[in-house]
């Protein structure tokens, strides 16, 4: 373990946490896409099929438990909490999970590490967590508004992602045996989706600061 | 570092 990766892993766990936290207590979702919470916790479950069949350390299973929880939590809450789910913008939120799904898992079959049923899933996990959000990318862009609580939410992933190519990075230098090229690029393109991520959300909020002047 | 840390990752 090391400090990229922790920062990593904290931020990561962060932004699920602030999110379900804030919906808990504002009992509002406005401006978080349901297909994006339920892609990822589709990532999670796939993800963590290990959890009970390989042991790496109690940090890891309580990690892995607390991810399945939380995200399956928000999807809950967004489909059905009776005030969070009134507040969900489902007319915007049109983006079609299948589209995502469908490449991710015929790429999975194709590009893996062993062709078994744990690794094509683990494989799947990562392509499709590169492009989970891309629902909630189109979703910003036609509500061309972000409130604190989708800003915050993006910033702390934005900066789970860019720890974690730090984390790949250090450890491709300091472990011999650390070469991941399915973790890697598909870490890349997601942290590049971020980046587009942040370029609407920093012109939405100086388009918003811009509005608020006094004329 | 062995193979096996790869998937010690979340």
């Amino acid at each position: 373990m090391n400090i990229f990766r922790l920062a990593g892993d904290m931020t990561h766990l962060m932004s699920v946490l602030v999110l379900l936290l804030k919906i808990h207590t504002i009992k509002s979702c406005a401006g978080i896409s349901l297909k994006t919470q339920e892609l990822y916790a589709l990532v999670f479950a796939t993800r963590y099929l290990d959890i009970f069949t390989d042991f790496i350390s109690v940090y890891n299973t309580i990690m892995k438990l607390i991810f399945l929880g939380s995200s399956f939590s928000i999807v809950w809450y967004m489909r059905r909490h009776k005030l969070v789910r009134r507040s969900y913008d489902k007319e915007q939120d049109t983006f079609r999970h299948f589209f995502l799904v469908l490449p991710c898992l015929l790429l999975a079959l194709v590009m893996n590490e062993k062709f078994t049923f744990k690794e094509v899933m683990w494989a799947f996990s990562l392509y499709l967590e590169a492009v989970a959000i891309l629902p909630q990318l189109v979703l910003l862009q036609r509500t061309k508004n972000i409130d604190n609580l989708t800003g915050q939410y993006v910033f702390l992933l934005g900066a789970y992602r860019a720890f974690y190519i730090f984390n790949w990075i250090y450890r491709y230098f300091t472990e011999p045996h650390y070469v991941h090229w399915i973790t890697w690029i598909s870490g890349l393109v997601q942290t590049l989706l971020y980046a587009d991520f942040f370029y609407y959300y920093f012109n939405s909020w100086k388009n918003n600061v811009k509005l608020h002047l006094p004329a | 570092g062995s193979p096996d840390s790869v998937k010690d990752e979340l």
